[in-house]
This record gives structure tokens, C-alpha cells and sequence, in this order.
């Protein structure tokens, strides 16, 4: 089993 | 003032198809410089930044800024009306973007322009252990042996490889390829099929696509023109074991 991560702790990051 | 002409419709055509089905809106500024977009679609799993410079058009003319908010769906309607020999003039008139495509006939299209109340993202600098060139085509055709078995794909590089891979209920499928590349470094992380099948719409931009990977990382998926006068990428958030 796996799940769709999204963008958003990426955005933060930068 | 804003104009831009260019005698192959078909660059526009398959960004837009691209970006069309990862974003319902999307804004488009203009500047001196060229166009450009960045957006992430609704539920933030996939952003994509278009550039095309000035010097990509046969004539482009753009004296102050403009912000073009536009439906990509409308806007792709239109763009694949376009015939491959027709010459694409966009420009702007009282809150609608203006295509024209001259071959045979004129043809003139006026879509109107929306409201967006969002601004645009700016893509996060991300880093990626590991970096190659792989074929687009390669990358196309891993994208229809995978989907035999899986909607979901693995990726991996290794010093020697970039491979995809799927374990599906009924079958496997595995494609390896001999990059070439220096890679110290070894990554592997999961994407939905489905969603990179979208990025890959983008056909008719270029022959070569870069990759970046790392583990559990999104995908960044560069495509850039062989005159280095535009680049379209993609960052895919990736699927993680629960």
C-alpha cells in the first residue's frame, strides 16, 4: 500500500 | 502592447495539452523577456513552470508586463484547431487573448480572460541526489509497458541504470536503461502513472528529458528545447509506503 504525498512540505521548505 | 507570432503551432499546442491537464487555470506573464507560467494544480501534487524566450517567436513585441489569466481548458480547444503548417499570432484585446492561425484561411479566436485570485508559486529549489538525460521517447514508452500491470511506478537510478519498474496483481514489468551518466548515488521513489502520463503530453518540445530522483522525493522532469530558447518542467510529488 501506498499514498499520493503532495508539494506542499517542499514549498515550505524553500 | 503584447504580441507573438510563431510559425509552429504544435510546441504550443502539446505544452498546453500538458499543462491543461494538470491545471483548470493558470497565469500567463509576459514580459520583454518572453512568457512564462508557474502553477500547481488543486490538491498540490503536481507544479509545472513553462518559459518561452522571445527569441523562440518570429516576431514578439511586448512593452509592459501583462498578466493572461486563462482557462486552459478553452485555451487548449482552441490551440488544437491549429493546423501544423499554420502560423499561431497571439496577442491581447479589452480582457481576451487573441489567436490567430494564418494558413489557408484566417481563423480568429478571442477567449476571454479570468479572474484568478491565487498568485502564482515559486518552485521550491530542491536537491536531488542524482541527476541524467534519458530519451522522451524511452520515457513514453516505460509510461505503456507499465501500465500492463501497475498505475503505479517506480523509479530508480543506480550508478549504472535508470530503470522503471511495477508490481501489478497480474504481472511485472521492468525497463532498464544504461544512462551513462556519473552517478555515485543510488534513489528510488514512487509516482502515480497517471500523473506522469499528463507531464508527458508535452511531446513536441524535446527529444531528451533530464530527470532528477531521489528517495521519497517529488520528480523533477525538465524538457528543454535544442535551442535552449525554452523549457518546460515538472516537479510530481511521489507516493510513499503507508
Amino acid at each position: 500500500q501506498s499514498r499520493q504525498t503532495t508539494l506542499d512540505n517542499f514549498f515550505k521548505k524553500s | 502592447m503584447f504580441k507573438a507570432e510563431l510559425s509552429d503551432p504544435n510546441i504550443l499546442k502539446t505544452s498546453f495539452d500538458a499543462i491543461s491537464s494538470i491545471v483548470d487555470e493558470v497565469q500567463i506573464q509576459t514580459d520583454s523577456e518572453g512568457i512564462r507560467l508557474d502553477a500547481l494544480d488543486r490538491s498540490h501534487i503536481t507544479f509545472v513552470h513553462l518559459e518561452l524566450n522571445a527569441g523562440l517567436f518570429d516576431e514578439y513585441v511586448c512593452d509592459e508586463p501583462e498578466k493572461i489569466n486563462i482557462d486552459t481548458d478553452e485555451l487548449v480547444k482552441v490551440l488544437k484547431r491549429s493546423k501544423s503548417d499554420d502560423r499561431v499570432i497571439m496577442s491581447l484585446s479589452e480582457g481576451n487573448l487573441i489567436i490567430t492561425f494564418e494558413g489557408e484561411a484566417k481563423r480568429t479566436f478571442k477567449i476571454r480572460l479570468i479572474d484568478i485570485e491565487n498568485e502564482s508559486p515559486s518552485p521550491p529549489e530542491l536537491d536531488h541526489p542524482t541527476k541524467l538525460e534519458i530519451p522522451f521517447a524511452l520515457l513514453k514508452d516505460s509510461i505503456a509497458d507499465i501500465d500492463i500491470f501497475s498505475d503505479k511506478i517506480a523509479l530508480m537510478v543506480d550508478k549504472e541504470y535508470f530503470k522503471a519498474s511495477a508490481e501489478g496483481e497480474f504481472g511485472d514489468a521492468n525497463i532498464e536503461y544504461l544512462h551513462g551518466e556519473k552517478i555515485d548515488s543510488e534513489a528510488k521513489s514512487v509516482f502515480s502513472l497517471e500523473k506522469i502520463r499528463e507531464m508527458l503530453k508535452a511531446d513536441k518540445f524535446s527529444d531528451i528529458a533530464t530527470i532528477k530522483l531521489g528517495d521519497d522525493m517529488p520528480l523533477d522532469l525538465k524538457l528543454k528545447m535544442v535551442s535552449d530558447e525554452g523549457e518546460l518542467s515538472f516537479l510530481l510529488a511521489p507516493r510513499i509506503e503507508a
